[in-house]
């Protein structure tokens, strides 16, 4: 199927299985062919995967086949953002960030592990502008959507009953948050917010875990803790 | 055609390993 043949398809208004099929494919599609065909789905095929993913969000009380759909799609987002091209869309679009962080939601880990990851990396990109920044605003603006705490979703994302993955991915998240910040002050800021919010209790928790990547993530917080301390 | 692929899959390999935060 050409990347076309995808977009008409997600625009045809199909559903529930049918959709989530459609978007099974789409994937394996988006992460096999040459960047020439994620070219071709480009800003017209990105823009209908967020209108999809927005809709599914607002849906009230939604079929449990919603969240896998909505899983699928970022799925999808990341094989379109595997390359250049498809990441400089992804930033450009109005709303793709935010809908990213409104995935990040603790009540369907599965699909927060994947969207916290993804956020990671958007968190640490090189380029022009602060991309880190934009991610951080976005967390803000859910937040503020759901009058609660900024960095909530990510603290309920590593509570005890929660799954190692999933731990990890926050505890990832965490860091990619806080370490990009150029300033000294604002990296301190931002730790301390997470501290204040319950990471302080949570943190021993964790360490007695014991499993390497969970470790490695919980060893990069120390140790940057400790030089931003050293350096205040 | 020029345009670097795997560009996600190298950077959450360097988040997982801890390579990302490294202090240049």
């Amino acid at each position: 199927r050409s990347a076309l043949i995808y977009i008409q398809e997600l625009k045809s208004g199909v559903r529930d299985t049918q959709l989530l099929n459609c978007l099974e494919s789409l994937r394996v599609s988006l992460n096999n062919n040459p960047v020439s065909w994620v070219q071709n789905f480009g800003t017209e095929g990105l823009a209908t995967l967020l209108n999809i993913l927005k809709g599914l969000q607002d849906e009230l009380d939604p079929p449990s086949v919603n969240y896998k759909i909505q899983h699928e799609i970022i799925r999808c987002l990341k094989a379109f953002m595997n390359n250049t091209y498809g990441i400089k869309m992804m930033l450009d679009s109005e709303d793709g960030i935010l809908l990213l962080v409104k995935a990040a939601d603790p009540s369907v880990p599965a699909m927060m592990i994947d969207a916290a990851k993804l956020l990671s990396a958007i968190c640490i990109l090189q380029g022009p502008e602060n991309i880190h920044e934009k991610v951080l605003e976005a967390v803000t603006e859910r937040a503020e959507q759901k009058d609660c705490e900024r960095f909530r979703p990510l603290l309920d994302g590593l509570k005890v009953e929660q799954s190692i993955p999933l731990k990890v991915a926050c505890m990832q998240f965490v860091n990619a948050l806080i370490i990009p910040a150029d300033e000294l002050d604002f990296r301190i800021h931002l730790r301390s917010e997470f501290m204040r919010l319950g990471l302080s209790r949570i943190l021993p928790e964790l360490r007695k875990i014991g499993t390497e990547e969970l470790n490695v993530q919980l060893s990069v917080f120390d140790e940057h803790a400790e030089e931003d301390s050293d350096d205040l | 055609e020029g345009e670097a692929t795997g560009v996600m899959d190298s950077l959450m390999e360097a988040l997982q390993s801890g390579a990302a935060f490294r202090r240049k």
